[in-house]
């Protein structure tokens, strides 16, 4: 249950960021 | 306000105090009776070597807790990020447990700025065309205009051409 | 109801439940440890004191029952240790947000909201790239305008030049010289007839 909790958390924290860097490279490419 | 830092230190150090009041030399020498009684000075610095070791430990173990979790920067990051949002009242946001819920906060703003980096782009590309367009019609008129004036002056050659032949008549007659 | 504390988890990378377990068996780890110790040092003791009437299982009760003791003070210590640490050290306050969750402090944004706005992404980019192929089309337009109207120039300087030439050559207007030639013409036929008339 604790692995499962930090491993959920982990990605709350990290997850957005990622996917925003994603996001955000393909508005530039778009753009582009 | 106090750092949790300190609150942490406090906490374990008031923790052990009051373990160390329970386990008392009273207690100890009820407990260990028949041996205090035998050897009572060898009984008192057992005791004291006992709780001093007690306190050691734990305090490594504290010390070990605080490295491995980088506690110290942590809690300190804490009550900055308590400290600025102090003046909040109402409960903050908190994961809805729908990853695509909460990522659209995320992600929203950066779609408005791209909407609205398109809007400008739109706009100015409108606005350019239609300087060109202007430009086109103008355009479009000086051409006619120059079609008119060669239309005109080849007119006005054909009507010498006429004149010509006329005169080609009267002249071979 | 358990309260996982995922935020918290978030935050520290652990969970404070986890880290409180951590550091109540290690803490009991110690006080056992050093009830032990306690208990071999006298042990040793009674080892060196002949005729010792005191049994290895009598020490063993004391320890017990001291240990039991202590070990009941520990975990009431402990409970309160807990929530005073859950409370207030490893909890993020519910009036807070963490920064990587910033965005959230504003709008919240619902699905249709989101869809709108893709689908209005998408109208903009389709919009902006007619007005390109537009722009496109109309500097295509320029060009082709410019070599029209420079053929156009380049025939009216031709013509221009032919008005020249009879400018040159003493003739301000060649329409105006023609009609002089025929009316002279004329004139010089109605003389040739009337010459030939009177001849006859």
């Amino acid at each position: 249950f604790d692995e499962i909790i930090v491993d959920l958390a982990t990605k709350r924290k990290q997850y957005p960021r990622k996917i925003l860097e994603c996001v955000i490279k393909i508005i530039k490419a778009k753009q582009e | 306000t106090i750092s949790r830092l300190k609150l942490l230190d406090t906490t374990v150090d008031t923790f052990l105090q009051k373990l160390i009041a329970a386990g008392s030399y009273q207690r100890f020498t009820d407990c260990y009776k028949c041996f205090y009684q035998l050897q009572p000075e060898m009984t008192q610095r057992i005791y004291d070597k006992f709780m001093t070791q007690l306190q050691t430990s734990v305090r490594e173990e504290i010390s070990d807790i605080k490295a491995e979790g980088n506690l110290e920067a942590v809690l300190n990051a804490l009550d900055t990020i308590a400290e600025e949002g102090k003046d909040r009242k109402e409960l903050a946001w908190r994961p809805s447990g729908k990853p695509e819920e909460d990522l659209r906060s995320t992600l929203m703003p950066y779609f408005l700025q791209q909407r609205d980096a398109l809007q400008r782009c739109v706009r100015k590309q409108e606005a350019e065309n239609r300087q060109l367009a202007g430009a086109v019609l103008a355009g479009r008129r000086q051409v006619e205009e120059l079609q008119l004036q060669g239309q005109a002056q080849w007119q006005a050659w054909q009507a010498l051409h006429r004149g010509q032949k006329e005169l080609v008549a009267v002249l071979r007659e | 109801s358990v309260d996982p504390m995922t935020y918290e988890a978030q935050f520290f990378g652990f969970t404070p439940q986890t880290c409180m377990l951590r550091i109540y068996i290690a803490f009991q780890d110690y006080l056992f440890e050093v009830m032990q110790a306690v208990e071999q040092v006298i042990l040793k003791k009674l080892d060196g004191i002949p005729n010792c009437e005191i049994t290895p299982v009598q020490i063993r009760k004391c320890t017990e029952k001291f240990l039991c003791f202590m070990k009941g003070r520990f975990d009431n210590l402990f409970v309160k240790m807990e929530q005073l640490f859950l409370q207030w050290i490893l909890r993020i306050p519910p009036n807070i947000l963490l920064p990587e969750d910033k965005s959230q402090e504003s709008h919240s944004y619902s699905e249709e909201e989101f869809q709108l706005l893709q689908k209005e992404i998408e109208q903009l980019q389709e919009k902006y790239k007619t007005e390109l192929c537009t722009k496109q089309a109309l500097l295509a337009e320029l060009e082709e305008q410019k070599l029209v109207q420079a053929k156009l120039r380049q025939t009216l300087t031709l013509f221009d030049e032919l008005q020249n030439v009879g400018r040159n050559h003493g003739t301000s207007d060649f329409r105006d010289s023609f009609v002089f030639l025929v009316q002279n013409s004329r004139k010089l036929q109605s003389i040739r007839d009337n010459v030939e008339k009177e001849s006859k």
